[in-house]
């Protein structure tokens, strides 16, 4: 099982287009780094984004330098999959 | 393994072997109504399994409800095993399942893309795509939910092999898709496809491909307002709802507007609840609740499609 310690879940709002494309671009400047778990869509609605560890330095730098005002939606992935998967086992036990 | 579905937990997530046991148990269990068909191969070479409710009659016009194509969306087969079990438990007292099952077949795939999903269970949580591989292309796996004919290779898909919206190499590549497209051509008479995603308390039909509204526009409009409402009486879980690609993004290759363009009037795709603090990572404890909004939404779409032939 691959290991999501300390990787988080940004919520990021865009105001306008122009963010929106800037998330965008980040598929691009960081490949496979960032995981949309909602893209960039619309203004109105949120985009969700799974940072691994590593790059959270850089990202949240990245959102920071261009205004983009983001949100911890999960703090430790790896926390909630550790809950699912003692749930799972208990359930079966 | 479990012996019998009065021992399995609804309110957990399970491996897809636990799921594909339940499955050959509620078959068996419920022998007068439900049956198995297994549909394909997955990549993998993994059973591609629909579950058939249906009280008798041939060829009789159906309805198609698939669950988890994107792997990760754990709560899409939760909601699509519990929807099971209510149907079989509603028929005969229901009036909207009795109309629809006296007069319709209902056809259910729980597990759309089986590879991605046991993926997601060994190795990689946070699996979205099938794991199909290629000569001489690095990275694994189609987005099944791009790879369909309609739009195919439009915006919204990607055509790196690394992208988690990868569209695949053609249109239908990938044996999940075909699967189900094969299933649905020969059987000639679906009027309501319902794919359910998670997340993000959503219910749309097409088009994702294009801004340009399907000629049924009002009908599905004022459906999906009818049905957004009666999900919403069940525990206060406001979605939104309208085209795809005016409501979330556009996106290309979608199974709707593959469905749509087959002539399945009747087609929408839900993206379920996570109360925006959980993403596909849903606690188990919010699975039922999950999914008791979600079956008045498809009551409310099964009874008009009952009550509106065509």
């Amino acid at each position: 099982q691959m290991n999501f310690t300390g990787d988080q879940v940004l919520r990021v709002l865009a105001k306008n287009e122009k963010q929106l494309s800037l998330l965008r671009d980040l598929e691009g400047l960081k490949p496979q780094k960032v995981d949309f778990w909602r893209g960039p869509a619309r203004p109105s609605l949120p985009v969700d984004m799974r940072v691994p560890f590593s790059e959270l330095k850089d990202i949240k730098a990245y959102l920071e330098s261009h205004g983009l005002a983001y949100s911890i939606m999960i703090k430790d992935i790896q926390v909630l999959l550790d809950e699912e998967r003692e749930a799972m086992a208990k359930s079966r036990r | 393994l479990e012996r019998s579905t009065s021992s399995f937990s609804y309110s957990s997530y399970h491996t897809l072997e636990e799921i594909y046991t339940w499955i050959d148990n509620f078959a068996t269990e419920h022998s007068d109504i439900a049956s198995k068909i297994r549909i394909g191969y997955s990549f993998e070479n993994r059973s591609i399994l629909v579950l058939k409710f249906s009280t008798g009659g041939s060829q009789r016009p159906a309805i198609w409800i698939d669950t988890g194509i994107h792997a990760r969306e754990w709560i899409t087969h939760a909601t699509g095993i519990w929807t099971a079990r209510k149907i079989v438990n509603e028929y005969g007292k229901d009036r909207i399942v009795t109309n629809v099952l006296n007069a319709m077949d209902i056809f259910m795939e729980i597990v759309s893309n089986p590879d991605g999903f046991a993926f997601t269970h060994s190795m990689n949580r946070l699996w979205r795509k099938n794991k199909s591989s290629r000569p001489g292309i690095f990275c694994i796996g189609v987005d099944l939910n791009r790879n369909w004919k309609s739009g195919f290779g439009g915006n919204g898909s990607n055509n790196s092999p690394c992208s988690e919206t990868y569209h695949g190499p053609s249109p239908q590549s990938e044996p999940e898709v075909a699967a189900i497209v094969d299933f649905i051509t020969a059987h000639g008479n679906i009027k309501a496809l319902i794919s359910i995603h998670s997340y993000s308390q959503m219910l749309m039909y097409p088009y994702g491909h294009t801004l340009e509204p399907v000629s049924d526009q009002e009908e599905l409009y004022s459906l999906a307002k009818n049905a957004v409402q009666a999900l919403y009486e069940v525990h206060g879980m406001e979605y939104i709802f309208g085209s795809i690609s005016t409501t979330l993004y556009v996106a290309s290759g979608i199974t709707v507007d593959w469905a749509y363009d087959s002539g399945i009037k009747y087609s929408f795709s839900f993206e379920l609840r996570d109360t925006g603090r959980y993403g596909f990572l849903l606690p188990a404890a919010q699975i039922v609740p999950t999914a008791q909004e979600t079956w008045l939404a498809i009551q409310t779409i099964m009874e008009h499609t009952l009550n509106h032939p065509y």
